[in-house]
């Protein structure tokens, strides 16, 4: 527990006063040591540490503290302010077109089917559109989940080609009274140049209003390159975890919004539908310190 | 002794780095420079050439140790189930073992024990026709140690030499799911003593330090006798195999390499090291 290994890093100093870089050296160390056993990426948790030690020195520590909780608050409080200090839930609008990316397994179609059901409840008309037409019974899995939603899926043509389905999905929505088309797209490696154009050519032909990076919430150290890739390469607005419902800290969190800027907007807490949640900078600073 | 790089706390640092940025975690990265840093205090290295050849030594004492996954099922019908957390590869997985098996002139059944997630058994369904593999199923909703149960009858009662039981995705922190597997398992044993033979559990290459937990859990509910660790064609080096073959014991047989059905290989320390220290 991190309060404990920094009061006790801290019992070698006598009296109170300032936080000096000396005296709060040891406490940093574990603060790192915490932040990576998290899985926050190596080279994020080294420029986080140095600006907890900027924040940190020449603090005074008040009479009601120890200096190991001044450093704790510290480390807190930057925390939550770099993972986006306020919930920025997913609002979106009449007529919004949402794109979910990622890589393999991570949670995609599962994620789509729990924003159908969320907006379905909030009064949207929302249509799934499956575009993965390479995993073995990807359709069917999006088909099932509508199905047990009583929200609409489009039905691509066997093995179509994802670009001209999302094209045809998106000028049909127009004419037929859907207000939200919430696009499932296949995972795919960020090193994939032929995929991540497909991407690319998806985004370019349909415009949509969200991409949504769906990651892993347990995913280790190439979160900051996977996060990056997918920005630079297709431009993300926001980023969805999932898995949160298991025992992982979630540095990856801290690792994609350091390495995009961009929100964390909702997380995954469970497999069935209603297993979605808006994402808590202060819930998730808690939860990566232990 | 002029003109002689020295050993610092630069290259120290790179050393870490590198080993952190690999997933291998800090307990066993810390270890492992510990472990160098006593050598050189020793006098035993004393060139920064000679760190990394010492630590890829030590490391092929930690994953080489293993005699290789024997792909030679011992009796007849061979069982293998394979676990593990959502998402990992289970499914693919199972598609490509099925393949490999059916390629070497073996009889293959699979079992659609995923009864709980949509498409599941249809995903299955597909990978057994892709791989010349039977397969057994029932209903969504039904019980997976029933279907497991009569895949295993059909094993038996028709003679195939293998059964892979492909079970639902689920988190080892949930106690009623590990249950239900634990179930599977025992059923299994039930009827035909010694099986499970083989109980492979899949882990995602860009998993963290998490994939320990994962190992540890399953590991302490059902026994497991070796990993898959799957999706290794992306950029993660999959590090976590080190700290859980170093802590639980338990060793890596395959390597999934794509999402075709021949991206399946043999667990090769060598070439494993080789792409950790590129
Ligand atoms: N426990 C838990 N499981 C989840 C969560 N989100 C998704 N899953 C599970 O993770 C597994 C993978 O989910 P999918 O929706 O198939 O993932 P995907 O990204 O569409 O996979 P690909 O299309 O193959 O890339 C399934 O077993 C889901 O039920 C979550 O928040 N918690
Ligand atoms: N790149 C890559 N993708 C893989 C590999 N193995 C599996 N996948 C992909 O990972 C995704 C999930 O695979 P599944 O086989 O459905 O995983 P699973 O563990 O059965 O998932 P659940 O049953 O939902 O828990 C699919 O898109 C697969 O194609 C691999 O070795 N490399
Ligand atoms: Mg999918
Ligand atoms: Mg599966």
């Amino acid at each position: 527990e991190l309060r404990d290994r920094l009061n006790g890093a801290f019992k070698k100093i006598l009296g109170r006063g300032k936080l000096t870089e000396r005296n709060i050296s040891d406490s940093l160390r574990e603060v790192r040591k915490v932040l990576l056993e998290a899985d926050v990426n190596y080279k994020v948790a080294k420029e986080f540490i140095a600006r907890v030690e900027e924040e940190a020195i020449g603090r005074e520590v008040t009479q009601s503290i120890t200096p190991g909780q001044e450093v704790i608050k510290v480390v807190y409080d930057q925390l939550v302010e770099l993972l986006g200090g306020q919930p920025s839930p997913l609002r979106p609008t009449r007529g919004s077109k949402i794109m979910l990316v990622g890589l393999q397994g991570s949670g995609k179609t599962t994620t789509a089917g729990k924003l159908a059901k969320r907006f379905n409840s909030q009064g949207f008309k929302p249509l799934l559109v499956p575009a993965d037409p390479y995993r073995p019974a990807a359709v069917d899995q999006l088909r099932i989940l509508g199905e047990s939603l009583g929200v609409e899926v489009y039905s691509p043509t066997k093995g179509e080609d994802p670009v001209k389905l999302c094209q045809r999905a998106c000028n049909w929505v127009q004419s037929s009274g859907f207000d939200l088309l919430i696009l499932d797209t296949a995972g795919r490696l960020h090193i994939d140049e032929e995929m991540m154009e497909e991407l690319r050519q998806i985004k370019k032909a349909i415009a949509p209003e969200e991409i949504l990076l769906v990651a892993d919430a347990m995913t280790g150290q190439e979160a900051v390159r996977v996060a990056d890739e997918f920005e630079a390469k297709l431009g993300i607005d926001g980023i969805i975890l999932t898995k949160l419902d298991g025992d992982a800290q979630g540095g990856a969190a801290l690792s994609m919004r350091a390495a995009t800027g961009r929100p964390i907007r909702m997380v995954g807490v469970g497999e069935k539908p209603e297993d979605l949640e808006i994402f808590y900078p202060d819930r998730m600073a808690s939860r990566i310190l232990g | 002794v002029l003109g002689r790089p020295a050993i610092d706390e630069a290259i120290w640092e790179k050393i870490e780095e590198a080993l952190m940025l690999s997933d291998m975690g800090w307990e066993v990265t810390t270890k492992l420079l510990d472990g160098l840093k006593e050598r050189v205090a020793q006098g035993e290295l004393n060139d920064p050439s000679l760190l990394i050849p010492a630590l890829r030594e030590r490391l092929m004492a930690v994953m080489g140790d293993g005699k290789g996954f024997d792909l030679r099922p011992h009796s007849k019908p061979w069982v293998i189930m394979v676990i593990g957390i959502n998402g990992t590869g289970k499914t693919t997985t199972i598609g490509k073992l099925s393949h490999l098996y059916h390629r070497r002139g073996y009889r293959v059944l699979l079992a659609a024990s995923d009864t709980f997630r949509a498409a599941g058994t249809e995903q299955l369904s597909l990978w057994a026709e892709l791989s010349g593999a039977d397969l057994v199923k029932n209903i969504p909703g039904a019980d997976p140690a029933s279907v497991a149960y009569d895949a295993l009858e059909a094993a038996i009662g028709r003679g195939y030499d293998l059964l892979i039981v492909d079970t639902a995705g689920r988190l080892h922190t949930k106690v009623n799911l590990m249950e239900e597997l634990k179930k599977i398992k025992r059923v299994l044993g039930k009827r035909l003593p010694g099986s499970p033979h083989e109980v492979l559990l899949v882990l995602d290459a860009t998993t963290g330090q998490n994939a320990i937990s994962q190992a540890k859990l399953f590991d302490q509910g059902v026994g497991i006798t070796g990993l898959v660790l799957a999706k290794l064609d992306g950029t993660a080096k999959g590090g976590i195999v080190v700290a859980i073959k170093e802590k639980l014991g338990i060793p890596v047989q395959f390597v999934g390499t794509g999402e075709g059905i021949e991206d399946l290989e043999v667990f090769d320390p060598q070439e494993f090291l080789n792409a950790l220290f590129e």
